[in-house]
């Protein structure tokens, strides 16, 4: 689910 | 990364530059809104948090902090090194009627509800309208420099080039985060008019007026 989301962008 | 995100990563990086010199080199912060640092500052604060904490890749973790010393460097030539030249008149915004609304929509629409996430989230809305007092001040003084004008054109295509990023990548790599492109969006609606001006007006000669 989204919770893992990784934000790889500034 | 793609060509677009880099594109959008180094115009940001250059507004920032074009800002930093534009205060160092006139000695002034005349025609900039302290009000829309002090948002940008809270904006890589709250978003820049896992810069301790996830380790995504050298250019990643650099660009981090140079946008947050960066920030802080604006910051301090505006409010201490030339605070006589700060325009408090006319920047005037109320920074309060953007900030507690975005924390209530992070508080309610967001990926996941932990502290990075919503601190995440936050930073993301906030950008969105960060550069209201600046515009506003804008309206208000009914001018701005040149170097002003090329600093929110560079500052707005950063956001749109990123809108171009998250379709490459939606296509490319089946990712996408409606919360960023949603914000996204409106960040660079917000610059719309303003690049209608800068592309008939300051790409002329002309200095930037806004209609009376």
């Amino acid at each position: 689910d989204y919770g893992d989301q990784l934000h790889d962008e500034l | 990364m793609n060509i677009f995100r880099l594109a959008g990563d180094l115009s940001h990086l250059l507004a920032i530059i074009i800002l930093l010199l534009k205060i160092w080199k006139t000695r002034s912060c005349a025609g900039i809104s302290g009000k829309s640092q002090v948002l940008f500052a809270i904006v890589y604060l709250t978003r820049y948090l896992d810069l301790f904490t996830t380790y995504i890749s050298l250019y990643n973790s650099i660009m981090k902090i140079v946008f947050i010393a960066a920030s802080g460097a604006t910051l301090y030539l505006m409010y201490v090194k030339f605070k006589a030249t700060y325009d408090h008149n006319h920047d005037s915004f109320r920074i309060e009627f953007l900030l507690i609304p975005c924390v209530i929509l992070a508080l309610i629409i967001n990926h996941d509800f932990t502290v990075m996430e919503i601190l995440w989230t936050f930073s993301i809305y906030l950008e969105s309208v960060a550069i209201l007092p600046q515009l506003f001040l804008v309206s208000k003084t009914g001018e701005a420099e040149s170097i002003t004008s090329h600093y929110l054109f560079a500052l707005g295509s950063y956001r749109a080039l990123y809108l171009l990023n998250w379709i490459y990548r939606y296509m490319a790599e089946s990712h996408y985060d409606l919360i960023a492109i949603f914000a996204g969006v409106v960040q660079t609606i917000l610059y719309c008019d303003f690049f209608y001006l800068y592309i008939t007006k300051v790409l002329k000669g002309k200095k930037l007026q806004l209609p009376a």
